[in-house]
């Protein structure tokens, strides 16, 4: 499954 | 921080601007879609609810204030301030067949099933779309006035330099977030075709972009 990662992004 | 993901975030804050101060000096909001500005309300409400649970940098904190800031300054003048030059009638697309799809696909592609990870994913999804009813409504006119279509172009460049971001990311730290790239291509898609009148027809200088 696709792991959640920290979002940085905005 | 790469130079792509920050002259996205600055194209993206100069569309969000140029479309503000349009509204407010003209003092009109003829030709703009509320109904997108709504959508575009919506997708930083429900991406940026960790704005008081995570910090990250004061850059990422800064930026969704601004805007937040700004997205609910735009409906609040098309919706109240100058609601009497909202043209409804134009603005019709049925945002309904936007949202449940993009709800529904949410609950079923998601990182997680939590409540902060469904709404991340539904404002990604949704920001793809968001742009619909504004891109219709300039079908259905059959024109936009030279400032909305820069305002266009600058929100289309915001996406396409995400991607590069993104590739960018991949190369150099491994990074690969498949919700927000494909979300992003198909968003950037979208403004394909409005790139290519944008770039044969307002740059020629022409007051205002009709299509054919």
């Amino acid at each position: 499954r696709l792991h959640s990662k920290p979002k940085d992004e905005l | 921080m790469n130079v792509f993901r920050l002259a996205g975030d600055v194209s993206h804050l100069v569309a969000i601007i140029i479309l503000l101060l349009k509204i407010w000096r003209s003092r009109s909001c003829a030709g703009i879609s509320g109904k997108s500005q709504l959508l575009f309300a919506l997708v930083f409400t429900t991406r940026y609810l960790d704005l008081f649970t995570v910090y990250i940098s004061a850059y990422n904190t800064i930026m969704k204030v601004v805007f937040l800031a700004l997205s609910y300054a735009t409906v609040y003048l098309i919706y109240m301030r100058f609601r009497n030059t909202y043209d409804s009638e134009n603005d019709s697309f049925r945002v309904e067949f936007l949202l449940v799809p993009v709800i529904g696909l949410s609950f079923l592609e998601h990182y997680a099933f939590t409540p902060m990870e469904v709404l991340w994913t539904f404002s990604i999804f949704l920001e793809a779309v968001a742009i619909m009813p504004q891109l219709f409504m300039i079908t259905k006119t059959g024109e936009a006035e030279s400032i909305t279509t820069h305002y266009l172009f600058f929100l289309g460049l915001y996406r396409a330099l995400y991607i590069a971001n993104w590739v960018w990311r991949y190369h150099t730290e491994g990074f690969f977030d498949q919700i927000a790239v494909v979300s992003g291509v198909v968003q950037t898609i979208f403004y394909c075709d409005f790139f290519y009148l944008y770039v044969t027809k307002v740059v020629q200088g022409r007051s205002k972009m009709s299509l054919p």
